[in-house]
């Protein structure tokens, strides 16, 4: 793991003293290459390798830790705090209906995070409703109606074939009984303009309280390009990063963090309805650098 | 000179590392065509081009299962690929083994049904080998030129979920007079941990072959470069859109011509 390849490129004796330059640059390319197969963006990757620069050469070293600790600890201090710092609540309407609007690529998790944030809300003594607005997925109405009676949830799904008629109605419908809605979407990519101008009208009609990113969180170097399209179209607040019972490293996390500025709140951690954890950025951080 | 050569090196590891091509992978690329003292596009499509190439893919014939991680769209491709190998003449039967998941069976039934693919889904909940076992002992299944056995999504780092597909591939070669293929479903925007991934599968169920999916957005799928690299995984299909229609079969030179563009 990095923290031994660190000890190994920069010697194991406790320094007194600073940072040496040549310490720097030998730590640092073992941290790019942790990154890179981490699936950091490789731009990500060299704007946060120029900082760490700045930041660690000359920096003092404690007298308790040897250069190769020195180092992870800054690259860990750095990248927690790229990650948010800390975990990030959801968003409640001040009054009135607080409004969900689960987004992102095809079979990234929404379906399933849809009824999982439901649950969430419900632990924290809200009445959530869901809806399902993907009219297109065979079956997909059905997979959330499903889903959410095995977890208690309530579901409403508005007959029809028009999208934006079928958002104004349910979200109409949910205030007499329920204080939020969780809106689940069709999949889609970032570059079929059409479905990226539905899910815009989606959004002026409800009004979301949070339009959240459902992003798969093996997602390679693509998920900068998914990212900067929904950011750039207000289709996302905050981010729910899926399948971390993978053991993959994530590094998608911080690419997106990078490039929009949005806080992940969530992460998915299993198929059944309780698998949704809070996301913390200091783990997040150390399972990226492996 | 050598500062141009640097510049000329850097670009190329670039235009790789972004495709997911993965660091370990684009140093051994780029250090082969180097030595080969011709460090230039056209070497490094040839390259590619040739590690896509070394390993053949299996001819389809008989039970084909697909499998894979959670999403990257089995199911999906069960259908296109049904409706694919049906239009070459082939006559084709559908398992649908996902037992697990929420209207599983209903999104294969509607799918089987719009193509007219004759199939036989399994019920939530029943188990996943059985139905295996009993859609192969079936007359359908007999006459077929292709049986395709969708599966329940499932990570490779679930012990028990591996162990439960294993258990379904077991059933079906006991049960098979004859070959049966396993074709693993890659999500073309998958990262590194396409290798774990794969690695894991081939412990397991030995897949010959991917089918890589959702090429029509933006990512590369240049993790399939590793995979051919490192573990001599071939593929054999791209999924290219949401559609019937949308499976093309995979094609080295285009292939590689996309992530170099
Ligand atoms: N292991 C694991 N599986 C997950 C997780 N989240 C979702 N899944 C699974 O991933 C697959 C896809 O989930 P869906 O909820 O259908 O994804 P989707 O984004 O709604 O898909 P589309 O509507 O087709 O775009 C299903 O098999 C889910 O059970 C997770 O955190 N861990
Ligand atoms: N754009 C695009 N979408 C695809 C492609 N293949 C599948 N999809 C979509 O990806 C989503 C997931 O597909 P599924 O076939 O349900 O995936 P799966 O692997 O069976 O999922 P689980 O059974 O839940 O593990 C669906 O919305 C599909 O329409 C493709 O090649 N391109
Ligand atoms: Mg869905
Ligand atoms: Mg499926």
């Amino acid at each position: 793991n990095l923290s031994e390849k660190l000890q190994k490129a920069l010697g194991l004796f406790r320094n007194r003293g600073r940072l040496s330059e040549a310490d720097v640059k030998k730590g640092l390319r073992e941290v790019k290459l942790a990154l890179l197969e981490a699936d950091v963006n490789y731009l990500v990757v060299k704007d946060f390798i120029s900082r760490l620069e700045q930041r660690c050469v000359g920096s003092d070293v404690l007298t308790s830790l040897t250069p190769g600790q020195q180092v992870i600890k800054i690259v860990r201090d750095e990248l927690t705090d790229l990650l948010g710092g800390q975990w990030q609540s959801l968003s409640i309407a001040e009054r009135g209906l607080s409004v969900y609007m689960m987004v992102g690529l095809q079979g990234s998790g929404k379906t399933t995070t849809t009824v999982k944030l439901a649950g969430y809300l419900a632990g924290q003594g809200k009445k959530p409703l869901v809806s399902s607005l993907d009219y297109q997925r065979p079956g997909a109405r059905e997979q959330l109606a499903q889903f959410a009676q095995g977890a208690g949830i309530d579901c409403h799904n508005p007959e029809g074939e028009d999208v934006i008629a079928g958002a104004k109605q349910v979200t109409a419908a949910a205030r007499a009984g329920y204080d939020c809605l969780v809106l689940d979407t069709a999949g889609r990519l970032h570059v079929d303009d059409e479905l990226m101008d539905e899910l815009d009208q989606v959004r002026q009609a409800v009004h979301p309280t949070e339009a959240i990113l459902v992003l798969d969180s093996m997602t390679g170097q693509d998920a900068v390009n998914v990212a900067e399209v929904f950011a750039k179209r207000s289709l996302v607040d905050s981010i729910i990063l899926t399948k971390l019972d993978s053991d993959t490293r994530g590094g998608a996390a911080l690419s997106v963090r990078s490039i929009t500025g949005c806080p992940v709140k969530f992460i998915g951690t299993g198929e059944k309805q309780d698998k949704l954890e809070k996301f913390h950025p200091d783990r997040m951080a150390s399972q990226i650098l492996g | 000179k050598s500062s141009q050569g640097g510049n000329l090196q850097e670009q190329l590891e670039e235009v790789l590392l972004l495709a997911d091509v993965g660091p370990k992978t684009t140093t051994e690329i780029i250090e082969k065509i180097s030595a080969a003292g011709q460090l230039d596009m056209e070497m490094l499509r040839d390259q590619l081009v040739a590690t896509l190439s070394r390993h053949q893919p299996p001819i389809l014939k008989g039970p084909v299962i697909l499998v894979g991680p959670n999403g990257s769209g089995k199911t999906t491709t069960v259908a296109k690929l049904g409706h694919l190998l049906s239009r070459q003449g082939k006559k084709v039967f559908v398992i649908g083994a996902d037992t697990f998941r929420a209207a599983a069976d209903s999104q294969l039934e509607k799918w089987c049904k719009r193509l007219e693919l004759n199939h036989f889904i399994g019920s939530r909940g029943a188990d996943p080998a059985s139905v295996v076992y009993d859609g192969l002992q079936s007359t359908a299944a007999r006459q077929a030129d292709v049986v395709l056995c969708d599966t329940a999504g499932r990570l490779q780092s679930n012990v028990n979920l591996m162990r439960e597909l294993e258990k379904i591939v077991r059933v079906a070669r006991k049960c098979w007079d004859g070959n049966i293929t396993v074709l693993m479903v890659l999500d073309g925007g998958t990262g590194q941990s396409a290798l774990e991934q794969v690695k894991i599968y081939r412990q397991f169920v030995c897949p010959e072959g991917l089918i890589v999916t959702k090429l029509d957005g933006t990512a590369k799928g240049g993790v399939v470069v590793a995979l051919a690299a490192e573990l001599g995984m071939p593929v054999c299909y791209l999924g290219v859109g949401e559609g019937a229609d949308d499976l093309v079969p995979f094609d080295p030179e285009i292939f590689v011509n996309s992530i170099l563009k």
